[in-house]
């Protein structure tokens, strides 16, 4: 952030840093910024999340500058700040995760898989957006009846991704034997074998536990 | 084939055996893939009890059994692509670890990364015939992530050619290393190196921690697995004591930095170095947040395709619960998680891969940036996968608390990832850190 700051080019995937230095990323009153944003266009809702953690990484960084201000230490400046710094982080992980999965499907030939696998993505995006509404608010990124809207969206691509569910699980492909779930068996039988497996229990050996005779019958006599 | 789960099959609208290829970089990943597994779980020699109805001890006793099979028949087959042996060993651990992990993980790729010729030739048979089994000694009681704050110190005497090794306090006794209980009989020390009354920082000491023929603890070693936990009931985590341990000056692991027979300390040429390794295991970190996560929601998703329960219109059959918006909207963005962590898996492999090239040609440019994506997308995904498989459990209601669903122990193996090769709030600022520099 310092380096873009000073005007430095940087390279790899912080390099947003830089361009958003130009466009002076600011909170700002939701209503003085009118933001576009196409909700179905995954690449709309990448720029989104771009924003979203160069805001938080300016917000950091400029709590730091505060701290320093009250001369703090650079040490306790930096500790002071640890908790922006957290969330400026995990806005930047988030980010790229969305942006990976979203570049992925650009190399996806088959066409329904294609159609499955970019709904999941843009699950995933509106998903994690709703979820910290806050940040993207806070930044003016988005308007409330823009996050309502994403919401319904949710709704409409749970019902499309309900259909295919049991199927994109399947092609993860993970043997019986590897996952080792009675309740995830290829198979479906589930009751069958969470029966069979309990009736297997150690605990299950003598008809009898020993701790009857031990205690329990003892235990009558007494009373 | 539960009629349920036939149904959901045929309304598939993609085939799924090509998104399985996508998953796995390509259909000849999958059919070699496929061919390993079938080796495992094929070998009359796997079977074994439900550990589920097994004690410590006996849970601890199966899974060595396991390893030295597999290092047998790995040799037996002939496998060393390290994504095959991955592939065959995740089969025959299941959701379980392996007791002999890190001498695979951590004391092996030491070795080869920083002996320098004369001690590879002496050490490296050894380990490879497991003569020697080793583990990584780093953490220790009272010190983690913080490497500067280890305690356990190697002092040089000149006089004897000889290093002396101590844990001068208890918070210094080393603490966690898988294998060190009861297994390995050296480890690879992490200590403060002090030569001619100077001290040079951390370096990396072999030390004989049981003799190799009677697996007897050594002289002035106080060795023990740290009892049970949270998980892990197949590894002996364990502790080190060190009580004026003697080892020949040959046994500081020299590729980098020296010490002379006169005590005279030789920097390393880059501190950069070590950085290769976390990134590697972090990096492999965010492809195992992906694969728990994928087990979870094949779980929880079969399951809710099977199980009916209460009703949505009245008097009509009891509906599959995946059909409550409820269940689809705590389980599908976990689906589409997991497909995400699985492409930036892959990635982080392919990055890890393109610039480890690009170190060995001298050219550390991108390594900054790596170490801190790396880091952060460790912690991130950790996290994440750690609080997606508790809802996968949840989401199975009663059963997903019962062991035979497999949710637990999924849970259980899977969080230690948030702590270890480095907590996640200390990843997620090492991360900020580069952030506010660039």
């Amino acid at each position: 952030y310092r380096q873009a700051k000073a005007g430095q080019q940087l390279s790899g995937i912080v390099s947003y840093l830089n361009e958003t230095q130009d466009r002076r990323v600011q909170p700002q009153p939701v209503a003085a910024r009118p933001t576009v944003v196409d909700i179905n266009d995954l690449s709309s809702l990448v720029e989104v999340y771009k924003l979203r953690a160069a805001t938080l990484v300016e917000m950091a960084a400029k709590n730091i500058q505060q701290e320093l201000q009250r001369r703090k230490s650079q040490e306790d400046a930096w500790n002071n700040s640890c908790i922006d710094l957290v969330r400026a982080s995990d806005a930047h992980c988030h980010y790229v995760v969305v942006k990976l999965f979203t570049d992925k499907l650009g190399e996806i030939g088959d066409t329904a898989i294609h159609s499955v696998l970019s709904n999941l993505a843009l699950l995933y995006a509106l998903h994690g957006i709703t979820k910290n509404s806050g940040d993207f608010l806070m930044a003016g990124l988005l308007s409330v009846p823009q996050v309502l809207q994403m919401s319904l969206r949710i709704k409409e691509l749970l019902s499309q991704l309900r259909l295919n569910a049991v199927a994109l699980v399947d092609a993860f492909d993970i043997h019986d034997k590897k996952l080792n779930s009675v309740l995830g068996r290829y198979d479906g039988n589930v009751y069958e074998h969470m029966f069979e497996w309990a009736r297997s229990s150690p605990l299950n050996t003598e008809e009898v536990h020993e701790s009857f005779h031990k205690y329990l019958k003892p235990l009558r006599s007494k009373l | 084939m539960n009629p349920d789960i036939v149904k959901e099959r045929n309304n598939a609208t993609f085939d799924v055996e090509k998104l399985t290829y996508i998953l796995d970089g390509g259909p000849e990943k999958t059919i070699r893939r496929r061919e390993i597994e079938s080796l495992v779980f094929n070998d009359p020699d796997f079977k074994e009890k439900d550990p589920n109805f097994l004690s410590r001890s006996e849970r601890y006793d199966q899974a060595v059994r396991k390893s030295a099979q597999m290092i047998l028949k790995l040799r037996e087959y002939g496998i060393a692509d390290p994504d095959e042996i991955q592939q065959y060993k995740t089969m025959a651990k299941g959701n379980l670890h392996e007791a002999m992990g890190l001498h695979f993980a951590m004391f092996l790729p030491t070795l080869y990364s920083q002996c320098d010729p004369q001690q590879s030739r002496k050490w490296l048979p050894l380990a490879e015939s497991f003569q020697v089994v080793g583990t990584y000694a780093q953490t220790e009681l009272g010190h983690g992530t913080h490497l500067r704050g280890l305690e356990t110190t190697a002092t040089f005497d000149p006089a004897t050619q000889e290093f002396v090794l101590n844990s001068p306090t208890i918070s210094s006794i080393k603490w966690w290393p898988g294998g060190l209980g009861k297994t390995s009989n050296h480890a690879i020390v992490l200590a403060q190196l002090y030569t001619l009354g100077k001290c040079h920082g951390l370096h990396a000491f072999i030390v004989p921690v049981r003799d190799m023929s009677t697996h007897e603890p050594l002289p002035g070693i106080v060795v023990g697995d740290i009892g049970p936990k949270f998980g892990f009931s197949e590894v002996d985590n364990g502790f080190l004591k060190l009580e004026n341990v003697r080892i020949p000056r040959e046994n500081m692991l020299m590729k980098y930095a020296k010490v002379d027979p006169d005590g005279t300390y030789m920097k390393p040429p880059s501190a950069k170095l070590t950085y290769g390794t976390m990134v590697f295991i972090r990096s492999m970190i965010v492809g195992e947040s992906a694969r728990a996560l994928a087990k979870s929601c094949t779980i929880a998703i079969r399951y809710s395709a099977v199980r009916h329960q209460s009703e949505i219109r009245q008097g009509e059959p009891e509906p599959q619960i995946i059909d409550y918006q409820t269940q689809q909207y705590k389980l599908l963005p976990l689906l589409a998680m997991a497909y995400a962590f699985t492409f930036v898996g892959q990635y982080m492999k392919q990055t890890y891969l393109r610039i480890t090239g690009d170190i060995n040609q001298g050219d550390f440019s991108e390594l900054p940036e790596l170490h801190a994506l790396s880091a952060g997308l460790k912690a991130f995904t950790t996290w994440e996968a750690n609080n997606a498989i508790e809802v996968c459990r949840m989401s199975c209601g009663g059963h997903g608390y019962s062991r035979s669903s497999a949710l637990p122990d999924i849970y259980v193996e899977f969080t230690p990832t948030c702590t270890y090769e480095g907590e996640n709030t200390v990843m997620m600022l090492q991360t900020a850190r580069y952030l506010v520099k660039s």
